[in-house]
């Protein structure tokens, strides 16, 4: 039985160019898992964004050092498939009895493609969204789980004018993703519009019943002396069967000093 | 300590909203904004347990009691602000994002954020052509008292006012910008420091997205008529 609760992934990624890797998501996460960082693979940074990883294995130079970045090409001048990457790992996840995994992203930029042990999952558009996957159905029996994402640039990335500017030619602004990456008064044009695996990858494993965004609001009465929380929470019964459930809320404070609670 | 339990029936593959019975606190200790008090955090904690198989999943959270207002004052056009009921004079700073390449990292935001308490702001404002900032940027506003004012995704230059005039309409799908916004929201509202939700930067965004924010932003009537917060658009 696996502990319930959330296991981050944020080591042991490769990443490679998707225009050097012949293999499809199925061969990745099936028969070919890439072995180690060996051409076209190189040792991936997640949380982070393809610029930030070949950075990480130098095969960028500083793009904030001196002009450093005029010598980085530019997502415009080289095509977007130029900067769509393969990222892939592996994660140890066994379940048993009524166990529930749900695979977690709680961001992409732009969008993506997962494969894992051989099936494959769209991630949709939007820089500024959470992506979480049912995957107890496609855990590898032993345990062993093979992830691979393929990460695609924002569909309109845009031309940075000769002339600089703020925002560039403003294209970035027809998808929802963050606009500075054209470049600004205050930075300089980003290469790969920051495409990438860019925030928290976690696996979280539950029970028949999950527990989703809960909202909490207080309000005060009589000069903040009455105060109440209130407390509304989204649930899923993932089972086939009526879940007779326990709910329990419970409020701590932080002890301060060396005062323990006994 | 608080601890309530409720007993629910879940029907199979169902997804449903519970709201527990209010819980009572009798004078908390209060969130304060840095330079007005403590920051006082609870943690709140949630689980659920399915009869005969245990506990199934849970939840927890650090949140801060604090009542925050704020209004447009006729005189000067300015936005004024209250925390708890007593005005705050804002000491704001602009926040674009901790790094261009998004190196997002706690101890980065942590010190980051603390630099900017020690240098006596009150408040950060996360521009709209950075980031729908991280929980862990939330985190340390929690817990150094530096309120947050998060822009949506819209800017002056790129949407309808820059040189030359572009995206008029703002992004080609508006009803993913929802979607996202929504999202974000539901990721960072049980934050203290989160006191303002703004459209974006030096622009209002399009007619029907802007409706759409106000209305979801604005508070659920239930709890409309003693707790006015700020939490609008």
């Amino acid at each position: 039985m696996v502990a319930i609760g959330k296991t981050k992934l944020d080591s042991g990624w490769l990443a490679a160019r998707s225009t050097e890797v012949d293999l499809t998501g199925v061969h990745l996460t099936t028969t070919h898992p890439p072995t180690g960082p060996s051409s076209p693979w190189i040792e991936a940074v997640v949380p982070g964004t393809v610029l930030g990883t070949l950075l990480k294995n130098n095969l960028v130079p500083d793009p904030f050092y001196g002009l450093e970045n005029e010598s980085i090409i530019d997502i415009a001048d080289s095509g977007r498939e130029y900067y769509t990457f393969w990222f892939c790992t592996k994660f140890q996840c066994k379940v048993t009895g009524d166990q529930h995994v749900d695979l977690n992203f709680r961001g992409i930029n732009y969008s993506a493609e997962v494969y894992l042990n051989g099936h494959k999952k769209i991630l949709p558009k939007g820089m500024f969204r959470r992506h979480s996957l049912d995957v107890t159905d496609i855990l590898h029996p032993d345990g062993q789980n093979l992830l691979a994402v393929l990460v695609h640039p924002p569909d309109h990335p845009g031309r940075i004018p000769p002339e600089g500017g703020q925002g560039g030619d403003h294209e970035i602004g027809k998808d929802v993703a963050a606009q500075y990456v054209e470049g600004w008064d205050w930075m300089t044009p980003i290469r790969d519009r920051n495409t990438g695996i860019w925030d928290e990858v976690s696996i979280s494993v539950t029970g028949r019943v999950k527990i989703v965004d809960p909202h909490l609001v207080s309000s005060f009465f009589d000069d903040y002396k009455r105060v109440y929380l209130h407390t509304t929470t989204e649930l899923e019964n993932r089972s086939a069967w009526v879940a007779e459930c326990s709910l329990s809320i419970q409020v701590t404070t932080e002890l301060e000093g060396n005062f323990f609670l006994v | 300590e608080h601890l309530q339990t409720q007993h629910l029936s879940i029907p199979p593959g169902a997804h449903v909203q519970y709201t527990f019975p209010q819980l009572f606190f009798y004078k908390p200790n209060l969130w304060w904004p840095n330079g007005m008090g403590e920051q006082s955090l609870y943690n709140v904690g949630i689980t659920v347990d399915v009869k005969g198989y245990g506990e199934s999943d849970s939840w927890s959270h650090q949140f801060g009691f604090r009542k925050v207002e704020s209004h447009i004052d006729d005189a000067t056009g300015g936005r004024l602000f209250k925390v708890n009921g007593q005005p705050v004079f804002i000491r704001g700073g602009n926040w674009t994002l901790s790094d261009g390449l998004l190196r997002l990292s706690k101890k980065r935001y942590k010190t980051d954020i603390k630099f900017h308490a020690d240098m006596n702001f009150n408040m950060l404002r996360c521009w709209g052509g950075g980031l729908a900032e991280r929980p862990e940027f939330y985190q340390y506003c929690d817990i150094y008292g530096l309120l947050v004012w998060q822009e949506f995704w819209i800017t002056g230059d790129v949407d309808g006012r820059g040189d030359p005039v572009s995206n008029p309409d703002g992004p080609l799908d508006h009803d993913l910008f929802l979607l996202c916004a929504r999202d974000t929201v539901k990721l960072l509202r049980n934050h203290p420091s989160l006191a303002l939700w703004v459209g974006g930067n030096e622009q209002i965004p399009p007619e029907d997205i802007n409706t759409a924010l106000k209305n979801d932003l604005k508070l659920h009537p239930h709890f409309r008529s003693f707790n006015r917060t700020s939490n609008s658009v």
